[in-house]
């Protein structure tokens, strides 16, 4: 049994085995969050004290883009470095931090123009950021998708978390409810991350959605080719489906996979904290997964991953179903009316808009995706 | 003018409270999103570089061949930094694929450039930030030249995804901090 949580009960998991670690001094990874939260390089080692030593790893983030102050540790900054060091262990890593902005500045605009403005990056970018699509202007969303355009086409893979409020709710005029997608979860162009639990939360067993994962349909950018064959067949197999009203089924679904995101051990500030949950969890698991994959690719000369989506959505069709293990119970919350009660979407085989195609079996992905 | 972001909410989002209007020579920051070129040739190749079924599947882009692809047209940048210059607007730096620009200028000139905008401090616990709570508009010209604005209207980002799930927890009445786990 476990207490919860740690790298070792991740890599147990999703079978990453001592050899699963970075080997190339080229590759790298990287992670972003925009709450002005600053992450300790002690934090850092102690976790690695308390936590890595069934695996090599790096115990130091080696470079910071940006403002790294002399505060407090924030919890959200800490998680997101010690676990896309867990899987993506002994991957350079960097953090681009904002803490400290010039304060009519939007920390997540200055993020994407560090990305149009530096000729080198890490292959793989883990943001925990989010908003409400329809707290944006069309222009904004328009162009920040462009932009996630310009990384794919450079060969970044940008990874953001699927959001905390499962389908999240908002009530439109005239009163009714309906689902409230998260953006950039629902750019055609990142990938997006959900949250699982485990079934047994002290053991390390199959796993069951996370309530809080976000997940649904975009209702600015329409369905991408590369997922409509998967989502037209959980839209018409599915055995229980909110009413049409709540959501725009023709938009961009996601999240595209998940991962554990339910009750991590973090360090911060030099104390061990447990209970910690949240898709900005999971998000880093995976990113840190796919720089290892890059790792690899890189190594046999292969170009870098890049954009993930369609390579991830061809898995099944190419053999390769068991590179994920499906998620298929569970649901996740969403609006408290007589309506839907509380629930949104639930999981189901293949791909849902609660844990997507479901959780890594690293091996097995990799294999997929080294092919 | 033109309000690029008309369906942009202005409003201040729960606990910033607003304290007053910065003077006029207050250095505020503006980015100015120009209009790239070249975005529907960007989605086919992105599509052609990420399938692994595509002949062309990982030959991404350098950032120099990027630029070449979205930079904006001569005369969408000669018009936007005409436009700056001619409110006396110097200091601005570009990114590498010129299709950004940001600019630092004192609140009145930003209030001239961008007419409809008043610049507000808002403040929540330790953070300050300075935003318009009211719609700006660009020239007509300038329209079909510059995306939008960022600096002004949206606030920084509060989802601590991380904090909220646990706040969540601890916000449900009547159930044990370790329940959920349970």
């Amino acid at each position: 049994f476990h207490l919860g949580v740690t790298p070792s009960v991740i890599r147990k998991r999703y079978n990453m085995t001592g050899g699963d670690v970075g080997l190339l001094p080229n590759n790298s990874q990287a992670c972003a969050q925009f709450l002005e939260q600053y992450f300790h390089q002690a934090d850092l080692a102690e976790f690695m004290q308390l936590f890595g030593s069934s695996f090599a790893h790096h115990s130091k983030v080696d470079q910071v883009v940006g403002h790294q102050g002399w505060g407090k540790a924030g919890l959200e900054a800490s998680l997101d470095v010690e676990y896309i060091m867990s899987t993506g262990a002994n991957i350079s890593t960097w953090v681009f931090s904002n803490a400290g902005r010039h304060e009519s500045q939007e920390p997540f605009l200055a993020w994407l123009l560090l990305l149009s403005n530096m000729s080198s990056l890490p292959w793989v970018h883990s943001v925990s950021y989010g908003d409400d699509e329809d707290s944006l202007s069309s222009a904004y969303l328009q162009r920040v998708n462009v932009e996630f355009m310009k990384a794919a086409a450079r060969g970044l893979t940008v990874l953001f978390a699927s959001g905390d409020d499962g389908a999240g709710c908002r009530r439109v005029p005239g009163g009714n409810h309906t689902f409230r997608p998260s953006f950039p979860a629902s750019s055609p162009y990142v990938t997006t991350v959900g949250g699982t639990s485990f079934k047994n939360p002290f053991l390390v067993t199959a796993e069951v959605t996370d309530y809080i994962s976000g997940g649904g349909f975009s209702n600015v950018f329409p369905m991408p080719d590369y997922q409509v064959a998967a989502v037209r067949s959980f839209l018409r197999s599915a055995a229980k489906l909110p009413p049409s009203s709540y959501y725009n089924s023709s938009g961009r679904a996601y999240p595209d996979l998940a991962a554990l995101s339910d009750n991590y051990w973090v360090v911060t500030n030099r104390v061990p904290l447990p209970w910690v949950s949240g898709t900005s969890a999971s998000t880093p698991v995976v990113a840190g997964m796919l720089a290892l994959v890059n790792d690899r690719r890189l190594q046999r000369g292969q170009a870098p991953l890049g954009f993930v989506n369609p390579a991830l959505y061809q898995l099944r069709e190419r053999g390769h179903g068991e590179a994920l293990y499906d998620v298929t119970q569970g649901c996740h919350l969403s609006c408290l009316d007589g309506a839907v009660q509380g629930q949104g979407f639930c999981a189901g085989p293949a791909w849902d808009p609660v844990t997507g195609w479901g959780t890594p079996n690293f091996p097995r992905l990799l294999r997929a995706l080294l092919e | 003018g033109v309000a690029p972001e008309r369906d942009q909410p202005c409003r201040p989002p729960p606990g910033w409270v607003p304290a007053g209007r910065v003077s006029p020579e207050h250095d505020v920051q503006l980015t100015l999103a120009l209009r790239q070129q070249g975005t529907a040739r960007l989605a086919r190749l992105v599509r052609a570089v990420s399938d692994p079924r595509s002949p062309r599947y990982g030959r991404f882009l350098s950032l120099e061949q990027l630029r070449d692809l979205v930079q904006p047209s001569p005369a969408t940048l000669m018009t936007v930094l005409k436009w700056l210059q001619g409110h006396g607007v110097e200091s601005c730096s570009s990114v590498a694929t010129l299709d950004f620009l940001q600019c630092h200028m004192p609140a009145s000139t930003a209030e001239r450039l961008l007419p409809g905008a008043e610049f507000h401090r808002y403040l929540k616990d330790q953070r300050s930030v300075v935003r318009s709570p009211l719609p700006y508009t660009i020239p007509k010209d300038l329209a079909e030249h510059v995306d939008f604005v960022g600096g002004l209207h949206r606030f920084p980002a509060e989802r601590n995804v991380v904090s909220r799930a646990w706040a969540k927890e601890q916000a449900e009445p009547g159930q044990p901090h370790g329940q959920r786990a349970a």
